[in-house]
Formats: C-alpha cells, structure tokens, sequence
C-alpha cells in the first residue's frame, strides 16, 4: 500500500511530467 | 497517449519509483528529502522559465545538472540512479 504525503504525490507528478517529456521528445 | 498527457505507465512507474526510493532510505530521511527537493527545484525552475519566456533567456536548471545533483545523492546506489536516468528527457 501507499502512504504518500503531497510531498511524495508532487514529486510524482514532477517524475511522471520528466516520463512525459522525454516520451514527446523521443517521438 | 498523446504527448500532451501522462499516460498511466508513466505515472505507476513514477509511484513506484518514489516508493522505491522512500523504502531505500527509510533510515536516511534526509537523503530522500533532498532528492524531493532537487525535484521541486528543477519543477520550480521549469515554471519560472516558462513565465519568463522571452526574458533574459535562462533554461533553470538543466536535465543534466538534475542527474548530477541526484547521482551524488544516490552514490553507490546505481540501480536507483540508473532507473531515474529513464524518467529524463535527454538521458
């Protein structure tokens, strides 16, 4: 289970946004 | 999914990622801490950026000073830094 703090949530907002990034620049 | 939007594997491979890190340094608090906060300043640096576009031309702070700053971090923990090294955009 997961226990994030919004801490956690927003560096997986900025990861899953870094993911998203490379996918457009890679496409 | 379109480039515009997250698709769902980035955002369970993002969960598990932080996750992975959080239970590495369970006894390291400060180290994850201080790579959440090199996240929110490179996140910080994009925003101001992009409002200062056509400003006086700075790029924040740049994919590879991210790596850098994070490889110095996670020093001996090559498969965290290898995994993270597939979240950026020029890796």
């Amino acid at each position: 289970s997961y226990d994030f703090t919004p801490l956690d949530s927003s560096a997986v907002y900025v990861l899953s946004s870094m993911a998203r990034l490379r996918r457009a620049s890679l496409s | 999914p379109p480039a515009s939007e997250t698709s769902p594997v980035e955002f369970d491979s993002a969960i598990s990622y932080v996750n992975k890190i959080k239970n590495r340094f369970l006894d390291h608090p400060e180290i994850y801490r201080a790579f959440l906060e090199i996240l929110h300043t490179y996140q910080k640096e994009q925003l101001e950026v992009k409002e200062s576009r056509g400003g006086r031309g700075s790029s924040g702070m740049t994919e590879d000073e991210v790596f850098s700053k994070v490889a110095s971090l996670f020093k001996g923990q090559e498969d965290l830094l290898a995994e993270f090294g597939q979240f950026l955009p020029d890796a």
